[in-house]
């Protein structure tokens, strides 16, 4: 569903830009449909940037991303928003939802953006943060929620959509053990539903309910390992 | 060091407040000098609720907090912002770094307020970005580092001014194995130097590392147990 080929990320720093930070080194990549991929890695190792990649939240430096087949940066702007919207569902390291909407209107956000009638997206919110177990938490605004609390409204917004894709990034790294079981099984549960899954994680256990691992170091892909 | 008696945090909401959540519930916690607890518990418990009134970052609704003796509630502004800034050292869960300072500029900010000179604060700054491994990464601003070298900046930060009391809200929460293991030392180290340390924590491993543990649920501490 998604490929990296060639893929480098160089961000440019200081003045004139003398200052290179190489975080993707070539990476070659391919997600087939349906698995459910654990990425993990050192801290600043390159793992958020090839999730956003991969979302086509950003664009290589060199090489290419492919969607489906089709280059990412021969998209038109609409094409790669509907992408985003409809095909992706994207859980961010540090949540990134909207501070003046509540729980339930993070979660009806890109509902809104696909146009969805009223009444079926507060239904479907309100399911998702039932399964997240945070019915109760509906009204809070984030700032009105603990820092697990906001990171399991963030997995409900990426699933409201019914995405193809769905990119988490260190979904349990602020969650309790139980909870954080909870998250796993719906990870588990929307792939076996057919969702195609891939999770950056520092939890072994995430890591094992996976089907394939793989692990950066520095910008590159060290390993692979198959259930 | 500090003393919750009988504290209780109740947040209102909704119109004329008439929905109520007890974030805490009657707590009663002595923190001794130079201890080193870990406080664990469900996404949602009151854990961070209670790290921020030990903190003096938030008053209880209910009860007291006692700093070294000594009612915070009726302490002057001017002696409370001391206490914030040179007493205690803080790791916010969600990190709040400064986002238009470098990493640099981040871990010397409560220097600056506490009137230490540049040369002196420039060379504590290096030496803690140095520790936790990020020397490399002092000129990024926070948009421009992952998400646990945020963690790690923030970490830096809360000991810039030799605190004696350091509240680390889930420190390791971002950060793999091995670079948790860095911060773990760090702060078992920081302890043995004098430093008491109270750590939430959902990671078993620094649980163990702390001399005493207590778990949080519902807005209660539950149980408690000692090395
Ligand atoms: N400003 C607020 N208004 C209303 N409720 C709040 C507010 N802040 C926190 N809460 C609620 O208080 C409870 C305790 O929050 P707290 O942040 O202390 O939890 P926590 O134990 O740190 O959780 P986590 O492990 O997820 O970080 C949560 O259920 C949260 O929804
Ligand atoms: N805008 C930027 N400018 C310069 N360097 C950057 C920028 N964004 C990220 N980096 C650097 O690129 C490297 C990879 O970042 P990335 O966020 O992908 O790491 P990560 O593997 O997700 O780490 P973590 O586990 O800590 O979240 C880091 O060393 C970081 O400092
Ligand atoms: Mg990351
Ligand atoms: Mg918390």
């Amino acid at each position: 569903i998604v490929e990296l080929l060639g893929v480098w990320k160089i961000y440019h720093m200081g003045r004139r830009g003398r200052i290179t930070v190489e975080a993707l080194r070539g990476v070659d990549l391919a997600v087939r449909r349906g698995e459910f991929l654990a990425v993990m890695g050192p801290s600043g190792s390159g793992k958020s940037t090839l999730l956003h990649l991969m979302g086509c939240l950003d664009r290589p430096t060199e090489g290419k991303v492919l969607f489906e087949g089709t280059d990412v940066s021969t998209m038109r702007s609409a094409a790669l928003a509907r992408i985003r919207n409809r095909r992706v569902g994207f859980v961010f390291q540090s949540f990134n939802l909207s501070p003046n909407l509540t729980a339930l209107g993070n979660v009806e956000l890109p509902m809104v953006f696909a146009g969805v009638p009223r009444r079926e997206r507060l239904a479907r919110a309100r399911e998702l943060l039932s399964r997240v177990g945070l019915r109760e938490r509906e009204r809070h605004l984030p700032a009105e929620l603990s820092g697990g609390e906001q990171q399991r409204v963030a997995i409900a917004r990426a699933l409201a959509n019914f995405p193809d894709l769905l990119l988490a990034d260190e979904p349990t790294g602020n969650l309790d053990s139980e909870t954080g079981h909870g998250v796993l099984s719906l990870l588990s549960e929307t792939n076996v539903e057919g969702v195609t899954v891939v999770v950056v994680t520092h939890d072994p256990e995430v890591a094992t309910a996976a089907k394939r691992r793989l692990r950066i170091r520095d910008g590159h892909i060290v390993e692979a390992s198959d259930a």
